[in-house]
């Protein structure tokens, strides 16, 4: 899972 | 897993949250915590804990604007002067 998880997009960032 | 009532004492809750379905970080994790919100005050939400639950929703397989759009209605609805964070320090392996 750890390679599957390197190829995921990083996520954006949201303030709230 | 802990469960952390955040009063809303603040116009602003005041987190930064950074993942959501399919990105690296599987689930909402807080990466900024403001100075003068409302989880500022509360004092028991931390940089790093992973979101699980929010007034008992879920946040697991929400996409990071899902996630983010049902934490922000939770401290906007007037029906509660509270959120009930459910939270973990680390990352749910999923």
């Amino acid at each position: 899972s750890c390679d599957k998880r390197l190829t995921l997009p990083p996520s954006e960032i949201t303030l709230l | 897993a802990t469960l952390i009532r955040v009063m809303k004492t603040a116009p602003t809750l005041g987190i930064a949250i950074e993942g959501g379905a399919k990105t690296r970080q599987p689930l909402p994790r807080i990466v900024t915590i403001q100075r003068g919100g409302s989880a500022h005050n509360c004092s028991k939400l931390k940089v790093g804990q992973v979101i699980l639950e929010v007034n008992g929703i879920s946040l697991q397989g929400k996409e990071h604007r899902e996630a983010a759009r049902i934490i922000a209605e939770a401290f906007k609805t007037k029906e509660k002067d509270h959120m009930d964070f459910l939270v973990t320090e680390f990352n749910v392996s999923l």
